[in-house]
C-alpha cells in the first residue's frame, strides 16, 4: 500500500476522482489553497496497492492540464529586481503536483 | 515516531478526539470529503510514538462505528449493468480507513 | 524529496509561506483545527529536496512563535483531579508542530 497525495486544480479534481472510481481507486478529498497564486486548489488522498500506483499516476496524467494563469502579483521580492514585473505575468501552473509516500500500516476499522 | 492519518465519519470526530486527549494522544483535525460519496468526512492526523501505535488503533476502533447509508446515485457506469441498480442501494461506511506512515524527523520549532 | 508537514498558528502561516516563497520553497495550505484547543490553525506541506529540509526547517522556526493561550476549558478529566482547574490555565502553544514524511516518488504530471 502507498499514499498517493496528488495536489490538483479544482476544475479538473471531479473529472480526476471521477476516472478513479470508475477504475476501483477510492480517494479523500481536502481543500487546499497553492502558495504561491493563493488560489483554492484540491489535494487528493488516493490509498493504491504497490503494484497499481502506475495506473493512478496515469489516470491523474490523463485527467489534469496544465493551464496558463495570468498574475498581476510580483514575483518574490528576491526574484522581480525589475519594476517591469509588476505587468501582468504569465504563469503555467501544472497538471497535478504528486507525492507517493510508503505506508508502513493499512486499516479498516 | 509515526503518522497515522484517520479518515473517520463526521459524527465519531469529535468523541474521537477528546478519547485521544483523556490517553494524552494529540491530533490535528482536517475536513475532508469522500471520493464516492462526495458527503464530508474528517480526516485526523495523529503524531504518534512507534509503541503506542497499537493504543491509537485499539481507541480508533472504540469509538468509530460502522454504519449504513442509503445512495440513489448509480455506482460508477462500469459496475452498473443494470438499470435496477438506478435504485436506492445500501452502502456500509466503514468505521474508520487508517494508513499509518513512517516519519523520519518530528520536531516542536 | 521529503514531505515536510508543519502544523503552524494561523497568525505566523502567511509569512511563513512568503519566507519560503522568498528562497524558492513551494507550498501547499490546508486549514485544519486543533485537537486540545479545538481553534483554527495551519497545516502546511511543503515538498523538499533532501539536502534542503534543514534550511526548510529554520525558516519554519524563524516564522513561527510560541504563544500563551488562556483556557478556560478543563484539562482532559483523567488530567483534571481538581475542580480549581475550571479556572483559566495558561497553555503555551508551540511554535510549530513538524512532521518530516520520506518520498519514494515525487511527480509534476
Ligand atoms: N516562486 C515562483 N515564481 C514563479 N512561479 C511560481 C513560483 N511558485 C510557483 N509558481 C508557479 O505557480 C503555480 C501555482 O503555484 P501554487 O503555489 O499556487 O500552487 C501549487 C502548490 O499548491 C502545489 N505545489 C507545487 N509544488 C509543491 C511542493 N514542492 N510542495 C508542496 N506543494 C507544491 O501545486 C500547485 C501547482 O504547482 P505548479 O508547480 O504546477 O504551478 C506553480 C508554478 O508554476
Ligand atoms: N465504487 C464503489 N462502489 C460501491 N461502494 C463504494 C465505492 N466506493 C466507496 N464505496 C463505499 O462508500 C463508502 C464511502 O466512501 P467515500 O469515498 O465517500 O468515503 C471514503 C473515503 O473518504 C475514505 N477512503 C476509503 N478508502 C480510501 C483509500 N484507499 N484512499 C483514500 N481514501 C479512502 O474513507 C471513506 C470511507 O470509506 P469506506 O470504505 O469505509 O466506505 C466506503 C465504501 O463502503
Ligand atoms: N492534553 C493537554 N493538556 C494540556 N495542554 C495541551 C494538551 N494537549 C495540547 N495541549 C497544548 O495546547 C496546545 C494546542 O493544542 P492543539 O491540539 O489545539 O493544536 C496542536 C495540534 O493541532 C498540533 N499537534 C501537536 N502535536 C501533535 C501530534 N502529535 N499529532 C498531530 N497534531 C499535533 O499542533 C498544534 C500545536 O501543538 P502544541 O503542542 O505546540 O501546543 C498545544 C499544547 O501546548
Amino acid at each position: 500500500m502507498k499514499l498517493v497525495i496528488a495536489i490538483v486544480q479544482d476544475t479538473d479534481a471531479p473529472g480526476l476522482t471521477k476516472a478513479l472510481l470508475e477504475r476501483g481507486f477510492q480517494s479523500t478529498k481536502l481543500a487546499s489553497t497553492g502558495g504561491f497564486l493563493r488560489e483554492g486548489n484540491t489535494t487528493l488522498l488516493i490509498g493504491v496497492e504497490d503494484e497499481k500506483v502506475e495506473e493512478v499516476l496515469e489516470i491523474v496524467r490523463e485527467k489534469c492540464r496544465t493551464r496558463t494563469r495570468l498574475v498581476t502579483r510580483g514575483l518574490p521580492l528576491s526574484e522581480a529586481p525589475d519594476p517591469f514585473l509588476a505587468q501582468p505575468v504569465e504563469v503555467q501552473v501544472g497538471g497535478a503536483v504528486v507525492f507517493v509516500l510508503p505506508v508502513e500500516g493499512f486499516f479498516k476499522l
